[in-house]
């Protein structure tokens, strides 16, 4: 499954 | 946090290392694009944004902070050195920054349904970013395949971005597998940037790795 993810990266 | 994403951010924060060493050890910014390093200023302000509003990890918080911090710094350096004419850092960036700016304006993840306007605005500026980083190596390219004095810790400099950048697509392929984390502008955005190192690391081989002594 795909999520809309919070975006945690840099 | 996986490997792939760590050993990514710790080749990413080698490079500014790498770069800061090259401009105070050898007091000079010759074969380093001014224009590259305001782009990369320019993406870290306009992503980080959310600085302000989300908090992550101080793991993140930090890393930003140095990221615009080093970023900034490094341009100042630059732009005031004066043995440096950096003549052939001739890339029209204007051909960068304004395509990546109306993309990102018709091609990003605002949802004008939920938050208010600002937030909304800090999404076109992260994609705004993500699609600037992608392009934002090809005026030091450029200075490279022009300059024949290219110092090898510049070198080593573009590797470590280029290093980064590959283990941020590892990153991405385990997170998708295993998280279903999935951000499609910033996956197809890194492809396309880990494609232009492809053509740097060609270079990097054939000019230090295979360098003979003389």
């Amino acid at each position: 499954h795909r999520v809309k993810a919070p975006k945690d990266e840099l | 946090m996986n490997i792939f994403r760590f050993v990514g951010d710790m080749s990413h924060l080698a490079s500014f290392f790498l770069l800061l060493a090259k401009l105070i050890y050898t007091k000079s910014s010759t074969g380093v694009s001014l224009k590259t390093q305001a782009l990369y200023l320019t993406v870290f302000v306009c992503r980080y944004l959310d600085l302000l509003v989300a908090f992550v990890s101080w793991y993140n918080e930090l890393m930003k902070i140095f990221f615009i911090a080093a970023s900034a710094y490094i341009v100042y350096v630059v732009a005031t050195s004066t043995r440096n004419s950096n003549a052939s850092d001739t890339y029209r960036v204007e051909f960068l920054v304004i395509p990546a700016l109306v993309l990102a304006c018709f091609v990003n993840e605002t949802h004008w349904s939920k938050g208010g306007w600002s937030l909304n605005v800090m999404e076109i500026l992260w994609a705004f970013s993500i699609y600037l980083e992608a392009v934002a190596v090809l005026p030091q390219l450029k200075m490279l395949h022009q300059l024949e004095d290219t110092t090898n810790i510049t070198m080593h400099y573009m590797a470590s971005l280029g290093i980064y950048r590959a283990f941020y697509l590892l990153n991405w392929v385990y997170r998708l597998y295993y998280e279903g984390y999935w951000h499609p502008i910033a996956v197809v955005a890194g492809i396309v940037q880990t494609l232009l190192y492809a053509d740097f690391f060609i270079l990097y081989y054939q000019s230090v790795l295979l360098r003979l002594p003389s």
